[in-house]
């Protein structure tokens, strides 16, 4: 479908890859001295890995990093990336934390982080999580992008099974969406914040996943998990817990934000949006609003706090 | 397209740690083709584990004979799955 205009795009309904594609063409165009849309890489089946760039000038600014639906399931993330991303655009110029934010940094966007999982769940099988990467040796598909980064990788928490939901991959990288990350955050090199996004349990979580050593900067990560996770409930109660992967949810190796973390960022978050288990990766889309705008209010909170102190 | 039909979400929680081995244990095994949508790490976590229609007896038969309580989260994940398509396709006939 051709979208006509961003402000009249459904969002509160999940939409396919092609729709959300062409609606990153169309903000790019509404909002030409502030949106770019730009091509990272491709994906194993050859898609395009789309960000958006949120810049109002400057050369290689401190950055904020958003991703959203490397799990390809977990459709309320890609859903509330849209959302998210029309509102950093609507609101410069209109609200002052976020000028004031875009007037210093840019922020990057990867709505569909794992676009042949995400085309996969719309045409074959709505419940699939991982890449779509042909396992040597076996007829099992798939890697978890999650658990295929360089930190800790191949270490317990991660299945050295093809046919797992958890399955690691051949090595740390392996995954073309996840290289095309790695390779954009080590060139860029001025990322000050990574936030990535999945769902389901509502959680705000900071690393490490791999080991059970507290980060460096635990205290500063957790308090700001705290008030970021507080500025989330003021809006409809929602309730979240937060802390460090492997002490809040489990041990997992070769996660995103122990990968960024080690890379020096150390604003690295991952959250788990709604629900709290009552309809899983099948949110109706009636909450992906709601969903959407709680967490803005927790993302701002961090990019704020990013803003306010540079290292 | 793959069909859920009669496929179940269960929210499982186990009261110990020897019930959470047992359960990972369970998800283990491949020719359930269980897929963990949830993991528990202590006792009282929820654990939500998506069950085919076709391992479902042996599943809920694992769990009452080991006296692990469990609840029916998505009673069919085909009909939630449907509703979720007819939403959209309504929405983009809009």
């Amino acid at each position: 479908a051709q979208i006509r205009s961003t402000n009249s795009f459904d969002y509160a309904n999940y939409h396919t890859l092609e729709e959300i594609y062409n609606w990153m063409d169309e903000l790019a165009s509404e909002y030409p001295h502030l949106v770019t849309k730009e091509q990272i890489g491709s994906s194993y089946e050859g898609r395009p890995l789309y960000i958006l760039k949120f810049s109002t000038g400057g050369n290689n600014r401190p950055s904020i990093w958003i991703d959203t639906g490397i799990h390809s399931r977990e459709w309320v993330t890609q859903a509330t990336g849209v959302w998210m991303a029309k509102k950093i655009a609507s609101d410069y110029g209109n609200d002052e934390s976020i000028t004031s934010i875009l007037d210093q940094m840019d922020i990057f966007i990867e709505i569909v982080t794992n676009p042949d999982g995400f085309h996969f769940t719309h045409t074959k099988n709505r419940m699939w999580r991982k890449t779509r990467s042909i396992n040597a040796g076996t007829s099992c598909v798939g890697v978890d992008p999650n658990r295929n980064w360089d930190a800790g990788f191949g270490g317990p928490g991660a299945s050295s099974q093809p046919c797992s939901e958890t399955y690691r991959g051949p090595r740390a990288n392996s995954e073309k969406e996840v290289k095309a990350i790695v390779d954009f955050v080590q060139a860029h090199g001025n990322i000050k914040a990574f936030v990535s996004i999945h769902s389901y349990s509502q959680l705000l979580l900071y690393p490490y996943g791999y080991t059970s050593t507290p980060v460096p900067d635990k205290q500063e990560l957790h308090d700001l998990a705290q008030r970021a996770v507080s500025a989330l409930s003021s809006l409809y109660g929602t309730s979240y817990r937060y802390g460090s992967i492997i002490t809040t949810i489990y041990q997992a190796s070769g996660g995103t934000i122990d990968w960024t973390y080690k890379q020096g960022i150390k604003y690295s978050y991952t959250f788990e949006l709604r629900d709290n288990g009552r309809y899983g990766f099948l949110l109706p889309a009636n909450q992906i609003i709601p969903t959407a705008q709680e967490t803005w209010l927790a993302v701002k909170v961090i990019m704020e706090h990013t803003r306010d102190n540079p290292y | 397209n793959d069909s859920f039909i009669g496929d179940q979400v269960l929210r499982i929680t186990a009261n110990s740690e020897e019930q959470i081995y047992m359960l990972k244990d369970l998800a283990e095994l491949d020719h359930l083709q269980l897929d963990v949508w949830r993991e528990a790490v202590k006792p009282e976590d929820s654990m939500d584990i998506h069950v085919p229609h076709s391992s479902l007896q042996t599943v809920k038969a694992f769990l009452e004979s080991h006296g692990i309580s469990y609840s029916v989260m998505i009673e069919d994940v085909q009909s939630v799955v449907d509703h979720e398509r007819a939403e959209m396709l309504a929405a983009r006939s809009t």
